[in-house]
């Protein structure tokens, strides 16, 4: 099981729809300083269902939608798809693939927004996410995504923090 | 709820110290738990003594001291309960080129068992990686993915430097 | 107190616009007093928009930005109130290769007015410098200074790895 | 005006005595990770006085006193020295060098120690270390040091704290 291609749609500084395949095995992503790498980083976690927004250095969710740029409007919403190749069944989900998929869309009235979550399509909850994904011991709050600077946190954490992470696990 | 702890902490105490053992060329480290009789009472102290030096509390170690104790604290926890897909994020930026170089290598192993997307600046470990994506934004706000490039023309088309570090 | 206060701050404040612009290549970035009526009772801001980028929150800036943004406000508060002597430790350590020439280019230009020691891994960093000294270990845990090295030597007996990022 | 020598003995991973000369201008300092380049920045941090101990990674003063290494004995004291060239006569000392050295000791009973500051050779206070610096506007507590890690916490330490840097100037 792998992440076989990721889909963003309006999410951060990706304006519009990007298809981004990866490969099994060691991909090294690079770039330019402000370029977007960590929002790629974001995008994975978006879907995943961090238990906060500030994990995605977002004030609040529509922080996270395309603002247009330097001259453009910004966009509506935004979605992000992780399609994991399940040919090995490890996911409870009887298709080769598996498509997660997170929207968030602002409200008419601009102030609020709505967040959907889908698998393969169809509407689903952040509880069938976390579900799914615990059978491929996949978590947002494990060490599956390891932030940009969060290196320095695991040593200069307290004691009692480190062993939360234990329990996780337990 | 204890022995589930006590279990875990274990297993993932006994893959800590070989993989720091193996990054550091030598150095031991350890986990403890301060209050064995109740673990959820106290918190996980960790202890680690480089190569060729004495034992010194965490907050004494260098930054890449540091760098090298956090990895093996999580390439532990992956060994323990392996996961099919990592992201790292800038994960080398106080190692030295060597320790960078020896983190990358430890990655390419793992990535085996495992899909991992590291994320970095640095030539000595994209040069390990078997593939590279390139992210660029001109100058209106908007990121690009370029796929499969190769290292030269990162170092020229989307680090822009000539004869970057 | 107040007058002193706000003296300081137009001070700072033009060098830091300028300098901002210049290591960005054209972004805008300014220093904000909360309460302009009594600055002792709030805070000092700070405003930046990378070029080709909209205003953000200055949390959402990436890593290498944020590293442009702290390095342009300690360079403007050492242009309004020069000292003799600096000591910057791994201040490149987000900074891409492009951006930590940049910064290492200007420490140069600076280095004429006032001296500048460096700490850094970043072989982009260590060829602008003038001078170069090294820091190495053996396995006593001893430390050994290594004066006038040149780059090829760092690269070698220093840092240890041939092909070193 | 510029920091002609730098003289350590037995502070941190420095055994015995070492002096290390600089040039003026711009000179870059590198090697190993954990070889002791950081602990040259807290070899000047300790003379020019810190208002905490934290700020050169150590719980006490004696922390800093070299340990002896893998096999060696604790030493009992550590001293360092900065020899500023003064030929512009920016401090206020009448000498052509001027040397500040600051001497921790530990006390016979191994528990508590002792805190000693000098002026070229003559016993003096880190009140006087201040006076005289201040001439040169270098202070422990301005910009004049960027410790390692310090360059994140400028953008994410709050508002106060950013103001009260142009107090200190002010
Ligand atoms: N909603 C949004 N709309 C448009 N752009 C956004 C949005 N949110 C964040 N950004 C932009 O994304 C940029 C940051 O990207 P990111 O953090 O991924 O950079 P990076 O490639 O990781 O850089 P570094 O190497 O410095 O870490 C910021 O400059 C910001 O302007
Ligand atoms: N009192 C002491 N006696 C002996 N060694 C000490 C003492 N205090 C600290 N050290 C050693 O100094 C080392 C750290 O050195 P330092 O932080 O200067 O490394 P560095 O060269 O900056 O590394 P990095 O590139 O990782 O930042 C630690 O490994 C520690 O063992
Ligand atoms: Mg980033
Ligand atoms: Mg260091």
């Amino acid at each position: 099981m792998y992440l076989k291609q990721l889909e963003v749609e309006n999410f951060k500084s990706f304006k519009g729809k990007l298809s981004i395949p990866f490969m099994d095995g060691f991909t090294a992503i690079t770039g330019p300083n402000g370029s977007g790498k960590s929002n790629v980083s974001d995008a994975v976690l978006f879907v995943l269902g961090p238990r906060s927004s500030k994990a995605i250095r977002a004030g609040k969710l529509t922080d996270l939608i395309f603002n247009g740029g330097k001259t453009g409007k910004p966009a509506s919403f935004c979605k992000v798809s992780l399609i994991f190749d399940n040919s090995e069944n490890i996911l409870p989900i009887s298709t080769n693939e598996v498509k997660l998929t997170r929207l968030v869309k602002r409200s008419k009235n601009q102030i609020g927004y709505s967040s959907n979550f889908y698998v393969n399509g169809k509407k689903s909850t952040l509880g069938d996410f976390d579900n799914i994904l615990s059978h491929a011991r996949i978590s947002s709050d494990g060490y599956n995504i390891v932030q940009q600077g969060d290196i320095t946190n695991i040593v200069s954490m307290g004691g009692v923090e480190r062993r939360q992470i234990l329990d996780e696990i337990a | 709820k204890k022995t589930g702890l006590l279990k875990v902490f274990d297993g993932i105490n006994e893959k800590f110290k070989d993989v720091y053992a193996d990054l550091s060329d030598g150095g031991e480290a350890e986990l403890l738990i301060e209050n064995m009789t109740d673990p959820f009472q106290g918190g996980l102290q960790i202890k680690a003594r480089p190569k060729g030096k004495k034992v010194h509390r965490l907050e004494a170690l260098s930054g890449g001291e540091k760098g090298l104790v956090s990895m093996s604290f999580i390439f532990a926890i992956q060994r323990y309960q392996p996961s099919p897909f990592y992201v790292l994020d800038e994960v080398d930026q106080n190692l030295d080129a060597l320790n960078a170089r020896n983190i990358a290598q430890m990655i390419k192993r793992n990535s085996e068992r495992a899909q991992f997307l590291q994320i970095s600046l640095r030539e000595v470990t994209l040069k390990e990686a078997s593939n590279l994506v390139g992210v660029t934004m001109q100058n209106d706000g908007i990121s690009k993915v370029i796929m499969k490039v190769d290292l030269g023309t990162v170092k020229k088309d989307i680090m822009d430097i000539k004869d970057a570090d």
